[in-house]
């Protein structure tokens, strides 16, 4: 009944944010395309909806190895764009719940948050598609993030 | 070469926004939980990096007739959580890549957003997976965005 086939643990992963950037057509293109040209692989973009109705909080998930040169290239950026901050993160990993036509199952995500609050697990970063939703936790967290989301989706009755 | 397949269009959203919740565990179930006990199907849900390290503002979106009753659930628990406020606006459009392997590829992202930024179209939320990049708009801009995201990627030359 469920549509959740899989839990996926990228621990390769690092995050960076460029907060407080102008919320106008153009910011996202000049970030990403600087970190397009330096050839920097990002992996989950997400923006949320900011409270200053002029302001929004970029922040974006690059391979391990990435992080100096991409926070070299988002200070830049920012500096340009006279955003407030630039923070980056590396004792992160990403946790993914793989499915399919997850979003006409409304508890899905609910259940996913759920079980990793019920660990302590923090939620530092959201984003979802239809096949797939991901949460940014605290590295070290990554490994049991999957253990009990399997479990909490059955996916461990599978050997 | 482009891992670009197509472009989806959903006029029927709405977004909301339940601003400066706490940042702690339990805070995303706590919201979910309450929406999907409605049996409101939510699509997007993104969260961010947010320049108070203690708080996060958590966006979703619902189908465009559902607005009503999740703002209302959204208001309840922002009460519970102490939450800042709730923001809510169905003038918007999610306007879709679609593709594979698109992580692998720096320049996709920064395209799209560069293509509706020569439009100057405001990118109000995005969320990335490897097979898509989803970016919020104003509604009236959805159809245009279309246009020319098939235009940049080349997708008006099939017929
Ligand atoms: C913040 C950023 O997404 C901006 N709204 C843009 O369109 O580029
Ligand atoms: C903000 C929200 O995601 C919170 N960090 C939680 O884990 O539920």
């Amino acid at each position: 009944k469920e549509a959740v086939r899989g839990i996926a643990l990228d621990e390769n992963i690092a995050k960076i944010g460029v907060l407080k950037v102008p919320d106008k057509p153009g910011i996202a293109a000049k970030i990403f395309t600087a970190l397009a040209n330096e050839k920097i692989n990002v992996d989950m973009i997400v923006q949320s909806i900011h409270s200053s109705g002029s302001l929004a909080d970029m922040a974006f998930s690059v391979e391990r190895p990435d992080l100096k040169q991409a926070v070299e290239v988002a200070k830049k950026v920012a500096k340009e764009l006279k955003a407030e901050n630039v923070v980056a993160d590396d004792d992160v990993a990403k946790v993914s719940l793989v499915g399919i036509g997850m979003v006409s199952q409304p508890g899905t995500a609910a259940k996913m948050f759920e079980t990793l609050s019920n660990e302590k697990i923090n939620i530092q970063m959201i984003a979802t598609s239809e096949i797939k939703i991901s949460c940014v936790v605290k590295r070290e967290a990554g490994k049991k993030a999957v253990q009990i989301l399997h479990k909490a989706f059955g996916l461990d009755k599978v050997s």
